[in-house]
């Protein structure tokens, strides 16, 4: 039966998929997800700190039931620090249908050169498809907690929005936010940027980024890195970020093919 | 009554094809081949077969289910039949040749939420309406 057995064992391979068909299975499947194209991401950025709170924020989803015998959904558990998703972030991921992570695009150098007690943050949001609101956006920095320092002693941190940058006359700057922190806190700094993100999605010109400013409790400015504030040159995975959920303000249908 | 001109205006050959799918039909029931009735079954869709890995981090792939069956008279609850199924299942059942059988088709679809890469290494958390079949039944 040696005929009939290769009969029997073909009709159960998997049908060879030629390459055509399967890069037009791959273009099917991505106009269902809304992608032009599969995307050719940086490799090994998947333990940074955005992908890991972003991963927190996709295992608070999981509402379906796991089906008898398929393993797909598993909470894909984040290793080592992984920012915790607050209460109000699982409030903002409710409404919202989608949610977006930005990495800080100012070069990481920067914090050597640059003065002592501020330091800026730039975001692309230029990727954000059409038609969608933001209806809430946050930008996230670690605190470590320093040894140094007395227990008690407080600082201010403040986020500024960067106005206009005159070429010859300081920046124009206005405050968005600002935090009270202990030396000895440890954990994510989060600062409202809903009203920001929205005035740069419809005026990206106006998106010229955001300052961080540390002060001492006598209003002597300081070195964020010295008050335990993890900026560029610090660990991966305490990277800082800005985070925005979205709405789409109108019914996408997708497009004929 | 379906409107006869349906009938008038089949071709010859729409008609032998017809009748060769209604003997192979009318075959398997007296052979007593019960048909399943409408319900749902598993379909996985896995992006790590379509390669995709390296820029979606999570789901590795999702249980999409899919419905089929038979939607023949008696419709059996489980079938969770619209009121206007049951009653093209009957003039079905009286005379198939007026009108086909409902179709077995998803009731309730649920969403799926996927968390990927974009091509400057932000990371994108969406969620997709209408992704997983969560039942079945005649339309």
């Amino acid at each position: 039966n040696f005929s009939v057995d290769n009969e029997v064992r073909s009709s159960f391979i998997q049908r060879r998929l030629r390459s055509q068909e399967r890069r037009e299975m791959q273009r099917e499947i991505l106009s269902i997800l809304g992608l032009p194209h599969r995307p050719r991401p940086h490799v090994h950025t998947k333990q940074n700190a955005a992908p890991m709170f972003m991963l927190d924020l996709y295992n608070t989803i999981s509402t379906y039931p796991e089906p008898p015998g398929y393993s797909y959904y598993k909470p894909v558990l984040p290793t080592q620090v992984s920012p915790m998703v607050t209460p109000q972030d699982s409030r903002f991921l409710d409404d919202a249908d989608m949610v977006m992570s930005f990495v800080n695009l100012v070069d990481q150098e920067q914090d050597l050169l640059y003065q002592q007690h501020r330091r800026e943050f730039r975001f692309d949001l230029s990727r954000i498809p059409e038609g969608e609101t933001v209806t809430a956006a946050e930008f996230r920095i670690y605190k470590d907690f320093i040894q140094e320092r007395c227990e008690n002693e407080t600082f201010r941190v403040s986020v500024y929005q960067v106005l206009q940058e005159p070429p010859n006359s300081e920046v124009e700057l206005l405050l968005l936010d600002q935090r009270d922190v202990r030396a000895a806190e440890e954990g994510w700094l989060v600062f409202d940027l809903t009203d920001t993100s929205n005035l740069w999605l419809v005026n990206p010109e106006q998106n010229l980024g955001l300052h961080l400013v540390l002060e001492d409790s006598n209003g002597q400015g300081w070195n964020p890195q010295l008050a335990g504030l993890v900026t560029g040159s610090g660990p991966q995975d305490k990277q800082p970020f800005m985070v925005a959920f979205f709405k789409a303000n109108e019914v996408r249908f997708r497009s004929i093919r | 009554s379906a409107h006869k001109g349906r009938q008038s205006n089949r071709s010859k050959p729409q008609r032998t094809v017809q009748d060769a799918l209604k003997a192979v039909e009318a075959a398997t029931d007296n052979l007593g081949i019960s048909r399943e009735g409408c319900k749902k079954h598993e379909l996985y869709v896995s992006f790590r077969d379509l390669g995709w890995q390296d820029w979606i981090i999570a789901p590795e792939g999702y249980a999409a289910y899919y419905c089929e069956g038979e939607c023949a008279f008696p419709l059996n609850s489980y079938m969770n039949a619209t009121n206007h199924a049951i009653v093209q299942t009957l003039v079905h059942f009286i005379n198939p040749d007026t009108v086909p059988k409902p179709c077995c088709a998803p009731t309730q679809l649920h969403g799926i939420s996927v968390l990927y890469f974009d091509d400057s290494s932000n990371v994108i958390l969406k969620k997709y309406r209408n992704m997983v079949v969560r039942a079945c039944g005649c339309h």
